[in-house]
């Protein structure tokens, strides 16, 4: 079973 | 004051076309050298990055940098209105509450002028890295395209593995399964139809259809479609224009 990732981890606010 | 001069209308409902179906609230920075937005969706797994050139437009001026916070739904409306071999010219002043949008169908001295009202959109810009990619590919984007629309009647989950030699798209669902092999080739006559595979780690990923299907939208902007993945980044899906770009940073699915 496959948990759908989000882009928090990936980019950072600016 | 900005005046951005498409010299068809059709170029700039292209773009907007290409993903006002994966996010609606949108701010278009627009500076010196262009236009730049940004957006994420609700779901905060796909997030869309735009820039167009100076180059992209027939004219182009802005002297102070301008945001215009524009609901695309509504923008979408105004853009229904003109032609697409329209010239189509963006006009706000320098702080603006609304932007005009000026069609003209210069054959026949015809004139249309919208005017949209600008939203205070309240965004996070994020900031993208370069990020380092395992595998990029480049393909005819109407032949991902099919790959994406085809193998997402399978599942709400599509594969992407590409090893040295191969590149495999898979979906495993319910009603049953697809595969599709493409190997790189070249193509000497038709270099669009080439696919051109650069790779220093094979990639094993999976990614959720249903957003893939909206980022396949953005192929009629381009013959091409860049796709660059790692297991450490969002993958990303890139269209370019004459100047500038459509990207997509998809976050993929991972195993619990």
């Amino acid at each position: 079973k496959k948990t759908q990732g989000t882009l928090e981890s990936f980019f950072k606010k600016s | 004051m900005l005046e951005a001069k498409f010299e068809e209308a059709s170029l700039f409902k292209k773009i907007i076309d290409g993903f006002k179906d994966c996010v609606q609230l949108v701010n278009f920075q627009c500076k010196e050298d262009g236009i730049i937005a940004q957006a994420v969706d609700d779901s905060r797994v796909l997030l869309v990055s735009l820039e167009i050139g100076i180059e992209a437009f027939q004219e182009y001026r802005c002297d102070h940098p301008v945001t215009l916070g524009i609901d695309l739904n509504s923008l979408s409306k105004v853009l229904r209105c003109g032609n697409n071999s329209d010239t189509l010219t963006l006009i706000a002043d320098d702080t603006p509450d609304s932007v005009l949008l000026l069609f003209e169908d210069t054959k026949k001295d015809r004139i249309a002028e919208y005017s949209l009202k600008l939203m205070d959109i309240d965004a996070d810009f994020l900031k993208i890295e370069e990020l380092a990619y395992d595998t990029t590919l480049l393909m005819p984007s109407s032949e991902f395209t099919k790959i994406v629309r085809d193998l997402s009647q399978f599942s709400d989950s599509l594969n992407i593995m590409i090893t040295k030699e191969t590149i495999k798209f898979v979906a495993d669902g319910d009603i049953g399964s697809g595969s599709v092999i493409l190997k790189p080739f070249v193509n000497m006559d038709k270099p669009e139809e080439s696919i051109k595979l650069e790779m220093d780690q094979p990639v094993d990923l999976t990614f959720g259809s249903k957003y893939l299907q909206d980022i396949v939208k953005g192929s009629a902007l381009s013959e091409k479609v860049g796709v660059r993945l790692s297991s450490e980044a969002p993958a990303l899906f890139q269209f370019d224009l004459k100047s500038g770009y459509l990207q997509f940073f998809l976050a993929p699915k991972f195993n619990d």
